[in-house]
Order: structure tokens, then sequence, then C-alpha cells
């Protein structure tokens, strides 16, 4: 799910 | 990182770089709106909670730093700085811009990629972000005489928004694990506020007239 993904924009 | 992030990102310093040339260098914040600028330090406040726990990479921190730390210094400048301060636009910089700050904080509550006190104020900065444009739309929409400065600062940052759709674009084909819808179709939203903006600026940079928005 997306909420696995980190987050690595600005 | 693909080429139109790296593109949105530099865009998006050159916005905050223009903006801080118009503020130190001929010490006037005319025609550029405190409410805005704002509501960019909250947003940068919110979103970079994880600065000093979620390590992506130096430049993700130095970049995190720098938009943390100019836009602080523009409100400071704006509000405190005995020059600048006086050359604000008070009275047409009215948007009640505290009355978006709740609803985009209750939407964030409500819709979260994760209901923790980060991700809320994640989500919560991405949409906050996505309206934070307004007051300065606005202003600009008041103001008669737009200087270059302030229309340049509008154009990157808009710029900035188009790059970062292109760069989703491009990690939705080459990382297809990698979605976040929630600051996707908040981007999008955001990039369409511009979009009024962008027509007139282009028609007055090929007419090579002033910029100017009509009422």
């Amino acid at each position: 799910s997306s909420g696995s993904n980190p987050k690595d924009e600005l | 990182m693909n080429l139109f992030r790296l593109a949105g990102d530099m865009t998006h310093l050159v916005s905050v770089v223009v903006l801080l040339l118009k503020i130190h260098t001929i010490k006037s914040c005319a025609g550029v709106s405190l409410k805005t600028q704002e509501l960019y330090a909250l947003v940068f406040a919110a979103r970079y909670l994880d600065l000093f726990v979620h390590f992506v990479s130096l430049y993700n921190t130095v970049m995190k730093l720098v938009f943390l730390a100019s836009s602080f210094s523009i409100v400071w400048y704006m509000r405190k700085h005995k020059i600048v301060r006086r050359t604000y636009d008070r009275e047409h910089d009215t948007f009640r811009h505290h009355f978006i700050v709740l609803p985009c904080l209750v939407l964030a509550l409500l819709i979260n990629e994760r209901f923790t006190f980060r991700e809320v104020m994640w989500a919560f900065s991405i949409y906050l972000e996505a309206v934070a444009i307004l007051p300065q739309l606005v202003l600009l929409q008041r103001t008669r005489n737009i200087d270059n400065l302030t229309g340049q600062y509008v154009f990157f940052l808009g710029a900035y928004r188009v790059l970062y759709i292109l760069n989703w674009i491009y990690r939705y084909f080459t990382e297809p694990h990698f979605v976040h819808w929630i600051s996707w179709i908040a981007g999008i939203v955001q990039t369409v506020l511009y979009a009024d903006f962008f027509y007139y600026y282009i028609i007055s940079w090929k007419n090579n007239v002033k910029l100017e928005l009509p009422a």
C-alpha cells in the first residue's frame, strides 16, 4: 500500500 | 531522482531566491502576500517534522533546511524589518488565511496515509500547500503595477508545481509501487490554481507588456 512508501520528496 | 524532480526543486529554489533577492537587496516586499508566506512557513514546519528522524539523503536534508530557513526569514523580514515592513501592502492583502488552516487540518485527520501524528501533519502540509498560494493570487489581482520580481516569483513557483506533476507521471511508470495519491491529487489542484496566472503571464511576456491581472 501507499502508506509504506517512504517520502523522499520535498 | 529524475530530471523533472530535480528541475522542479531547482525552480522552487529559484522562486525563493528571487523573493529573498527582492526583499534583501531592494528592501521591498511590495506585492508580496505575507499571508501566503506565513502559510508556507507552516507548511514546511509541519512537513519537515521528520527532518531529524528520517534521513533520506544529504540533498534532501539540505533542501529542507533551506526551505525552512528561507520561509521563516521571509516572514520575519515582512513583519519585523524596519524598512521592508513599511513596503508591505497590508490593505490589499486581506485574504482570511486562518480560515483555510482549520479545514486543511480536519481533512488531514480524515484523509491520511496512516493515523499517526507525523503522517497527519504530512497530509496537513500537503493540503495547506495546495491552497497557500491563494492570498498571493488575490493580492496580485488587486495590484495595479505588478513588478517583474513578484511576477517571476509566482511564475517559478508555478513551474515547480508543473514539473512535480511530470515527475509523478515519470515515477508512476518507472517505480509503479511508488504512489502517494494524497500529494498527487492535492498537487494537481494546486497547479490548476496557477493556470489563470500562467495564461496572463505568458501573454504579457509574449507581447512584452507589463503583467496585469484582470479584476
